[in-house]
């Protein structure tokens, strides 16, 4: 079966989220 | 962290509804996939959002969809 996910879907940028250091 | 559930969701204008579910899914997304996660959230928000709520719920459906969309992304990269 193909997968419906799109690879050129556009990038997810997070506000909330903060990188561990 | 309340749980986001389906009438909150939809107490949001549309285009934060999105969102709302994305900020759920990237540091979970994030804990697997740490250079991946903003691509791969962003294809997986493409689902409809009720789908993306019952993957909130469930780790083991969340992570096969986290695997397929890895295993896309390579073989799209491969393609280029």
């Amino acid at each position: 079966r193909k997968s419906t996910l799109n690879p050129n879907a556009k990038e997810f940028n997070p506000r909330s989220f903060s990188q561990p250091k | 962290q309340e749980p986001l559930t389906a009438s909150r969701l939809a107490a949001a204008p549309l285009h934060e509804q999105k969102q709302m579910i994305g900020e759920r899914l990237y540091p979970l997304i994030h804990d697997v996939h740490t250079q991946l996660a903003g691509k791969i959230t962003g294809m997986l928000l493409e689902i409809d959002n009720s789908e993306l709520l019952l993957m909130l719920e469930s780790p083991e459906s969340l992570h096969a969809k986290i695997e397929e969309a890895v295993a896309v992304l390579q073989a799209h990269q491969a393609m280029e």
